[in-house]
């Protein structure tokens, strides 16, 4: 069984810009 | 064979030939007869009978020359040379003979073969700095308190072992021609004998420069009568060989001296040594300190251990003793990712590649932990294992646990399923 990996895109960096990575 | 490396290849103490350094070599001289030309009497004597034969002295003239070449010319007893100095230079006006080794030697003696009486008072220095300064090798008078406020004969002792004594031998009048003065600088030391462990006498037979000083001519006392001209002119110094035995200084790290690219007498270093005397280590052997080497032991400069990750170290000293003397280098500027004294880890943020070794160039690779998965950067040096946070894993922390699902927080990246 494969387990998906995270999605960087499903993050909601509102309230979390700083910890945002730079190339997200 | 190289008699700096036994037959095995080990390394052991080596030093250049013994060789009279000043043969050949120029000798700046304050007062040399010739210029111009004048009349000098040479006085023999059979038995009570004094007689005097006189020439001329003319530096133009090669038959009638005297220059300060001769001083170091081949010495050949059956056809003697003699540098001569001008006529009656009396005390207190002095004649100076100035020597350069080229660089340091270790000197052994000094000798001075006269065709002329030997001085009444005479002093040898000897210079360690190239000339600038001047250090007392030795005095020779019949009158050393008033000469050189000396005592005649002085005693040697472990506390004054680098001083310059006055002694009235070889200051006798006779012979007229062919008299001898040689000055042995380690005659009468009391660590002569231990001269490998001493570094004070070490030091004091060390010169770059000799210089001797003929302070007082002998006379027959008759300079001051009648016809005193010509009693003068049979007053001179005139010397048909000096030497300066020694080997060239290498601190036993090389066995002979070289000339290099600008021309400079150097020692042929071994045993990863540098410096015109051997006296440091060369670049990236700084592992231990610098040593001179003995008869026992070569202390041959080691080079650091930095695994090929870096070029330059430096010693430390604490390391070294807590190393028990072992080892003190400190590699400086790890490259390839690496860290420690010996580049021999990781530095942080990156993990050791064990399927190749420490000394290869890619031995460390990058944690790659992600990022907000993990809840560092820094990976685990030897499995590249990130720290995970709550409900994430991975090597690098990328996917969620079983039993958990991700959810929108950065913060909390996977969540447990309801």
């Amino acid at each position: 069984e494969v387990m998906p990996t995270l999605d960087m895109a499903l993050f909601d960096w509102t309230d979390y810009e700083d910890m945002k990575p730079v190339d997200t | 064979p190289d008699p700096c490396y036994d037959e095995n290849g080990n390394p052991r103490r080596c030093i250049p030939d013994f060789v009279n350094s000043a043969f050949g070599k120029d000798v700046r001289v304050s007062r040399t007869c010739g210029s111009p030309a004048a009349r000098y009497c040479v006085v023999t004597e059979k038995g009570e009978e004094r007689t005097r034969d006189c020439h001329s002295c003319d530096a133009g003239d090669p038959k009638k020359s005297h220059p300060p070449a001769y001083l170091t010319d081949l010495n050949n007893p059956h056809n003697l040379t003699c540098w001569q100095s001008e006529n009656y230079v009396q005390a207190p006006q002095n004649v100076t003979l100035t020597l350069s080794l080229g660089k340091k030697f270790e000197v052994t003696y000094v000798s001075l073969q006269f065709c002329s009486p030997r001085p009444e008072s005479m002093a040898i220095y000897k210079s360690m700095d190239y000339g600038k300064s001047w250090v007392p090798f030795q005095f020779y008078s019949t009158q050393c308190k008033k000469m050189y406020n000396r005592q005649n004969k002085a005693a040697i002792t472990k506390q004054n072992e680098q001083e310059a004594i006055c002694t009235d031998s070889h200051t006798d009048m006779h012979p007229l021609t062919g008299g001898l003065i040689a000055f042995s600088t380690l005659d009468g030391r009391p660590s002569a004998h231990d001269f490998d462990n001493s570094p004070v006498l070490q030091d004091w037979v060390t010169a770059t420069d000799i210089k001797v000083i003929f302070s007082r001519l002998h006379t027959f006392g008759d300079e001051n009568e009648d016809d005193s001209e010509l009693a003068r002119d049979s007053y001179f110094y005139a010397v048909s060989d000096l030497q300066v035995g020694g080997r060239c200084k290498c601190n036993g790290h090389a066995s002979k001296c070289v000339k290099d690219r600008e021309g400079n007498l150097v020692c042929e270093c071994k045993h990863n040594t540098a410096g015109p005397e051997c006296d440091r280590c060369k670049p990236f052997h700084y592992d231990r300190p610098w040593q001179r080497a003995t008869a026992r032991e070569a202390n041959e400069c080691v080079a650091c251990h930095c695994n090929l990750h870096a070029r330059r170290c430096r010693f430390n000293m604490e390391l070294y003793k807590l190393s028990g003397r072992k080892s003190g280098g400190v590699c400086m500027n790890c490259r390839h990712n690496t860290a420690g004294r010996h580049c021999h880890y990781c530095k942080e943020g990156f993990y050791r590649d064990m399927a190749r070794p420490i000394s290869h160039r890619r031995a460390c690779k990058a944690c790659d932990c992600h990022p907000v998965g993990a809840a560092g950067k820094t990976c685990n040096q030897t499995t590249g294992q990130c720290p995970c946070k709550d409900g994430v894993t991975g090597i690098t922390c990328n996917r969620c646990a079983k039993g958990y699902q991700q959810s929108r927080s950065p913060v909390a990246p996977c969540i447990k399923i309801p």
